[in-house]
């Protein structure tokens, strides 16, 4: 485990957690895409499969079992407990057009074709791309919470510093993932917008919000 | 070698 990939893991959990805590404490989901949410729940179950064939550490584990508890609670706080909060007439990117070429993309382009295989190629896939429902209702409102703009800063960085980690591994473990890499490269630059918006705007101080 | 096979990463 390098520095980058922990802080990459570290920002991932941090990112899970402040959209939890902010959703709980505030009552509300304003401002969040529930489709970009249950997108990840699905990214998480169909990537995790491996806990019951393959263990490879106690953290592991442990980070899997959170990382998939935490995605159903949030879906659950969306759709069930604070559904009334929930601004569905934003939140109106069509899944579909992520969920099926994703799929169709993983049986054709996977390491090996195995159910697993697949399933996990589709989890890297679709993950790529679960965050533009999000960013298509930033877009649409114009606007987002200061702790929203944190939650997809943390976890924007989270795959850039697994970009770093790749290049570490390729380095010194002679290790590289090619499907990994290329999804990794292709979800952080749909991030590179927010990003600068982000350092220009929320760390100075302002809230986020779009010119009209 | 590509050795992707290895899901060691979450």
């Amino acid at each position: 485990m390098n520095i980058f990939r922990f802080l990459g893991d570290i920002s991932h959990l941090s990112a899970i957690i402040i959209l939890l805590l902010k959703i709980w404490k505030s009552r509300s989901c304003a401002g969040i895409s529930g489709k970009s949410q249950l997108l990840f729940a699905i990214v998480f179950t169909t990537r995790y499969l491996d806990l019951f064939t393959n263990f490879i550490s106690f953290y592991n584990t442990s980070m899997k079992v959170v990382y998939v508890a935490s995605s159903y609670a949030t879906v659950w706080m969306i759709y069930s407990k604070f559904k009334a909060t929930y601004d569905g007439n934003h939140d109106t990117f069509r899944v579909e057009f992520l969920i099926v070429p994703t799929a169709i993309l993983s049986f054709l382009v996977n390491h090996d074709f195995t159910p697993l295989e697949i399933l996990w190629t589709f989890s890297i896939y679709l993950e790529s791309v679960a965050i533009l429902p999000q960013l298509f209702m930033v877009s649409k409102t114009g606007e987002a919470e200061t702790i929203t703009s944190h939650y997809l800063f943390a976890l924007g960085i989270y795959r850039t510093l697994y970009l770093f980690n790749w290049i570490w591994r390729y380095q010194f473990e002679e290790f590289f993932d090619l499907i990994a890499i290329v999804a990794g490269l292709v979800q952080t630059v749909l991030y590179c917008d927010f990003f600068y918006l982000y350092i220009t705007k929320v760390l100075k101080g302002k809230k986020l919000s779009l010119p009209a | 070698s590509v050795n992707g096979l290895k899901h060691d990463e979450l």
